[in-house]
């Protein structure tokens, strides 16, 4: 186990938008040998506590950090991975000590559930799912969606974990006949849960009776655009899409985010908000996530940007730290802080 | 955004939908 050292500023993030919006709390480096892949925040239990913990993924290691008194942070397990590379992290809200992890080469090709043995609080690792999987999301109460194939051979099936990370139990969903890109929680309704997929339809399913509930077309000036969560209110769903395939225009700049409005009943829908760079600002969506209503995207420029999508514009950019661009960016699932992570395995935590 | 462009709003539309579904 080592302790590494972190370092605590009072100084406000270099961010000429909005000075103070992001402030840097703590960072720590992951000293691996391999490319960071993931950063994410869980809650762990230890000794009876539950502890707001940071896990990091390399592509050959996935390791587990503890909070210590001081904010520093103590690596506390870690899994190996010799076979097959990790590619992302699948936080699964509710469940505690079990982490989810995608592994493949460009495309996952196994999810693994990591875990401690009650006994010896010895690492494990169990295989849930393999094949040719095209989207992973953890949801509220437990719950594990996955879609695996693509087209008419697509199975979406919904996997239950028990609150210890034990036995589990699995439903299908109707699959849509067009390949699932990514899904995203309806916040305002747990039953409901929307997918994107590769021609631009966005789907609507029940949950609870695994029905297909409407599929809604839209707007085809951005391909392959990227659902990462929708709000339910007043019969309406808002959805926050992202754009990595935008082109940059002169009248918007590269749209990053954007919010869509849709009638789930009509199948219509309106673009209600385009979250564009600020000017001086150049790049691309590469990747990102989204918490209640603000949304944190990586650019290919380097930057981290981040947009109050209830305000509507865009709030902090945080430049690349020590000359080094960001590749990560996720909100803690525990806290409202930002994780930021680099290739080379630094973690920077902001609070926000 | 052009709340008329979206046709008829129903509260009650996850339950409706879920009624007209396929099972």
């Amino acid at each position: 186990h080592s302790i590494e050292q972190t370092e605590i500023t009072d100084l406000p993030a270099r961010d000429s938008l909005n000075p103070g919006s992001l402030q840097l709390v703590s960072k720590f480096k992951n000293p691996s040998s391999s490319c960071s892949v993931d950063v994410s925040a869980v809650w762990w239990e230890r000794a009876a506590a539950k502890e707001p913990c940071i896990i990091t993924a390399c592509e050959d290691v996935v390791s587990l950090w503890k909070p210590l008194d001081t904010l520093q942070w103590e690596k506390v397990h870690t899994w190996h991975f010799t076979e097959v590379p990790v590619l992302q992290i699948v936080p699964v809200p509710d469940v505690y000590n079990l982490i989810c992890v995608a592994l493949g080469n460009l495309e996952i090709r196994e999810i693994r559930a990591l875990l401690c043995s009650s006994g010896d609080e010895s690492e494990k690792q169990v295989l849930l799912k393999s094949g040719n999987i095209k989207a992973v999301l953890g949801l509220t109460k437990r719950r594990l969606v996955s879609s695996i194939g693509t087209f008419c051979n697509q199975q979406v099936q919904i996997m239950t974990f028990a609150e210890d990370g034990g036995s589990k139990d699995e439903q299908l969903l109707m699959p849509p006949d067009e390949t699932i890109l990514a899904f995203a929680e309806v916040q305002g309704m747990q039953d409901a849960l929307l997918g994107t997929t590769t021609v631009n339809n966005i789907v609507i399913w029940n949950l609870k009776t695994g029905q297909l509930l409407k599929k809604v077309h839209i707007d085809d000036s951005y391909q392959a655009s990227v659902c990462h969560r929708a709000y339910s209110e007043m019969g309406l769903l808002f959805v926050v899409l992202s754009h990595p395939c935008a082109k940059e225009s002169q009248v918007f700049g590269s749209p990053v985010f954007q919010l869509l409005v849709i009638n789930p009943k009509t199948a219509q829908s309106v673009g209600m908000l385009l979250c564009c760079l600020p000017p001086g600002q150049t790049g691309r969506f590469l990747e990102g996530d989204v918490k209640d209503h603000i949304a944190a995207a990586v650019l290919t420029s380097g930057t981290i940007a981040v947009w109050d999508l209830l305000l509507g514009h865009c709030t902090a950019v945080l430049p690349p730290a020590s000359d080094q661009s960001w590749s990560l960016v996720k909100w803690s699932g525990t806290d409202s802080h930002l994780l930021a992570g680099q290739k080379d395995g630094n973690v920077f935590i902001y609070r926000y | 955004c052009r709340t008329a462009d979206l046709g008829p709003i129903s509260l009650n539309w996850f339950e409706e939908l879920s009624s007209e579904a396929p099972p």
